[in-house]
């Protein structure tokens, strides 16, 4: 029998995913120039990652005015939407990478760096090393759900469409957004997967756990700022204070 | 007080290919 469809709205979405080679190219030019500066100007380690997911939070913006749905909402409900998830995006994105990397004992950075966990437990500070760890976990859970490239693309759009989001002026489009993603998730893990036949609802479950670890990210984050070693003026500052204002 | 440009505005609202 020929194998089942893939739902239109998960082939869109696999349409819309940026070119990791582009996105990895701009990133490391982007820090290299940073390292090029004065020695008095040059970002410590933690300044350096910040900066590289700054400019992460850049490619997840421009993903998402790709998406279908968004790119029909006001730019006032687009901000909001962003504002509620960059965190849960970015810790996704780095979660999905680990999966394609394959190797517990290393994480790999956006740039292509490998990192051993053993360099992050001896120069991290225990809660980084700790939001690490439980990224590692929540790897090990995703890998053992066999989630694909077609339920990854779709779980990131109704992280985007969340419908926590309030004072929206469109509220049904983004209703409507989630509903059907929801529909085409259910659709593609019960026709490709039917002997995982909890697959969709595990996979809501970690969507849960992914916001719950990108809240405490978000906390220690604020915490790096609060005491300056955050780099300002940019877009990963801007965010981590959307939520607080 | 002028509120702080918003990068995220800036950058939705930018032409599609900037």
């Amino acid at each position: 029998s020929s194998p089942p469809d893939i739902p239109e709205v998960i082939l869109k979405l696999l349409q819309l995913e940026p070119d990791e080679a582009q996105v990895k190219g701009r990133i490391v030019a982007c820090l290299q120039q940073e390292q090029g500066k004065g020695r008095h100007e040059r970002l410590s380690t933690f300044g350096l990652m910040c900066k590289m997911a700054d400019q992460t939070l850049f490619s997840i913006v421009e993903w998402a005015r790709s998406c279908i749905f968004f790119k029909e909402l006001e730019v006032g409900d687009q901000m909001k939407l962003l504002q509620n998830c960059w965190s849960e995006l970015l810790v996704f994105d780095h979660i999905y990478r680990q999966l394609q990397h394959g190797k517990e004992q290393s994480v790999l950075l956006v740039t292509g760096q490998e990192v051993d966990m053993s360099a992050i437990a001896a120069q991290a500070g225990s809660i980084l090393n700790t939001l690490v760890l439980r990224a590692q976990e929540l790897v090990l859970h995703l890998h053992s759900l066999q989630v694909d490239r077609q339920e990854f693309v779709c779980l990131k759009f109704l992280i985007l469409f969340s419908l926590d989001v309030k004072y929206l002026e469109n509220h049904a489009l983004v209703r409507e957004a989630q509903e059907k993603a929801n529909a085409a998730l259910l659709e593609y893990t019960a026709g490709h997967y039917p002997h995982c036949a909890d697959k969709f609802r595990q996979l809501l479950l970690r969507l849960a756990e992914v916001r719950a670890l990108s809240m405490q990210a978000e906390e220690y984050l604020y915490h790096k700022h609060l005491s300056g070693e955050v780099p300002c003026n940019n877009l990963l500052i801007e965010m981590l204070h959307a939520k607080r204002t | 007080e002028a509120e702080e440009p918003s990068l995220l505005k800036k950058l939705l609202l930018a032409p599609a290919n900037a």
